[in-house]
């Protein structure tokens, strides 16, 4: 089961663009949560749209992604996102 | 047959930047021993990088969409659910549980008590030294204080004359001493400050890091294709009047070579003091004849960004703020339990340029959560392992979303030592 091998993360953020509050938003200023699935072979992350008020984040309101190889990039600088059917993969290791 | 002691150490934004980890720069002698009896998980991550949210989610066993704490602003039991925590379930198992420094992050996240007495036996303690870490005790250039980024210190020079961690180190082992002749088991957790910024360490640390033998992160650069809403600011970084003097330009402008190279000289001698301290508690854990009746675990609460991405602090999804050590010694099982007069945590000096970096004694490398913390102690301890949570849990007192990691302390070798125990 892949679900076995996989290290889930999540990061709040109070808009799309950095600025002051970017690092420590409160909860009335979280708009995007960007969750991360691990592997042992890659990491996806998916920013979406976060309604604070009813902890909700929408998952087909995408703002950014994130998809790193750790064979071929293991510092994380080379964002394969953009590149690849990340949506798709996203939906099937969601837990 | 007796119940098996607790000591859970918790370390603030401690990297894998350890010799057990493979860090060949970083000196830590004393953890790097207790690796060495212990099994040590390659790739443990946190559920988010920052202090309170990753500290109740791994001490309630529940990630943050299900505590609800995002930020630093709301005490979980009132906010999300009256979700148990590991202490309280050790308590309510007849444990005496006690709580040393930074365990759950202070303030509203723990109900301003630490969550006492929900979790704890006794009020915990908190360092009288705490409240100047961020008050100006930083000499500068000019002969000032200052409240700086990088402050290394003359310890007899500071306010009381000692730091946070050495007094939570010494209160530790006096609750073990007292500890001894309990007839209940116990559950310490000592929760150290350091590396956590300021880098307000005894000076002498500077001096295991020549700035000449400090190199910068491999990738100090913003990754072209990196999404600006993956991008995290470090403002807390430039909040401190060092850094404010650098007139650095934000979010992106990049923080000088030299002091790059600073700001990681001081976070390693930050590692290595409180791998000094880790060294002390665990070799009055030895002295004490404690060692073969204690499980010892010790993790971090998250990560930290040395420049790489051109990224510094926590507060990301990146690895370097995700990536923590989890390494855990249970008495019989990842080490046999010592002889008598046998000690398996003798301190170790990380000025001693005679030791020898130990390995691992067992490593596993499969991915693993903060969040299967609460699971694998009460499995270790012998305790029931609490049921996994159904979704949601919110009404649902005690349950765990994290995987219990018991598997992975099932050694052929060990099972099949007959003169082993357990």
């Amino acid at each position: 089961n892949p679900r076995e091998l996989i290290a889930y993360s999540q990061y709040p953020r109070p808009s799309d663009i950095p600025q002051w509050n970017s690092d420590k938003p409160s909860l009335k200023d979280i708009k995007i949560m960007g969750y991360s699935i691990r592997t042992i072979d890659y990491r996806y992350t998916v920013w979406v749209g976060f309604n604070p008020d009813e902890f909700l984040a929408n998952f087909s309101d995408i703002h950014a992604g994130e998809l790193y190889f750790v064979d071929s990039d293991p510092l994380q600088d080379h964002n394969m996102y953009n590149d690849s059917q990340g949506g798709d993969l996203f939906q099937l290791l969601m837990p | 047959t007796d119940a098996l002691n607790v000591l859970l150490i918790i370390v603030d934004d401690l990297r894998p930047s350890l010799g057990c980890y493979g860090d060949k720069l970083v000196r830590s002698p004393n953890i790097d021993q207790l690796a060495s009896h212990s099994l040590l998980f390659q790739n443990a991550f946190a559920q988010q990088a920052v202090c309170a949210p990753s500290r109740v989610s791994f001490l309630t066993g529940r990630r943050p969409d299900t505590t609800r704490l995002y930020d630093f602003n709301s005490y979980w039991r009132v906010h999300a659910g009256n979700f148990s925590t590991i202490p309280q379930y050790f308590k309510e198992n007849g444990y005496v549980t006690m709580s040393v420094g930074k365990v759950f992050h202070p303030g509203i996240s723990s109900n301003h008590t630490d969550d006492s007495p929900y979790s704890w036996s006794f009020p915990p303690y908190h360092p009288s030294s705490e409240k100047y870490e961020n008050t100006k005790t930083c000499r500068g250039p000019d002969g000032e204080l200052h409240a700086n980024l990088l402050c290394p210190v003359d310890v007899l020079d500071v306010p009381e004359g000692t730091l946070p961690d050495k007094q939570s180190t010494e209160q530790a082992i006096q609750l073990l001493e007292k500890m001894k002749t309990s007839a209940s088991p116990f559950f310490l957790a000592v929760g150290y400050h350091k590396p956590h910024i300021p880098f307000r360490y005894p000076k002498e640390f500077q001096k295991l890091y020549p700035l000449e033998n400090i190199t910068l992160a491999p990738d100090p650069e913003v990754p072209d294709g990196l999404p600006p809403v993956a991008y995290n600011p470090w403002m807390d970084i430039r909040q401190r009047e060092d850094v404010q003097a650098l007139n650095i330009s934000v979010p992106y402008g990049p923080i000088p070579v030299d002091f790059q190279r600073k700001i990681r000289q001081s976070y390693f001698a930050s590692v290595s003091y409180l791998d000094t301290q880790v060294g002390r508690l665990l070799s009055a854990l030895d002295d004490l004849q404690l060692a073969n009746s204690t499980i010892i675990a010790f993790t971090s609460d998250h990560g930290w960004a040395l420049g790489e991405h051109g990224e510094w602090a926590k507060y990301s999804n990146f690895d370097v703020a995700t990536h923590v050590p989890l390494i855990f010694y249970v008495p019989g099982r990842t080490a046999s339990l010592p002889e008598a007069g046998e000690k398996l945590f003798p301190y170790l000096d990380p000025f001693d340029s005679a030791s020898q970096l130990m390995e691992p004694g067992r490593q596993s490398m499969d991915l693993v959560e903060l969040v299967s913390l609460f699971p694998t102690l009460a499995g270790l301890a012998g305790l029931q392992v609490p049921p996994r949570c159904p979704v949601p849990s919110f009404h649902v007192e005690l349950c765990r979303e994290g995987k219990n990691l018991l598997k992975h302390f099932r050694f052929r070798d060990l099972e099949e030592d007959p003169y082993l125990p357990g």
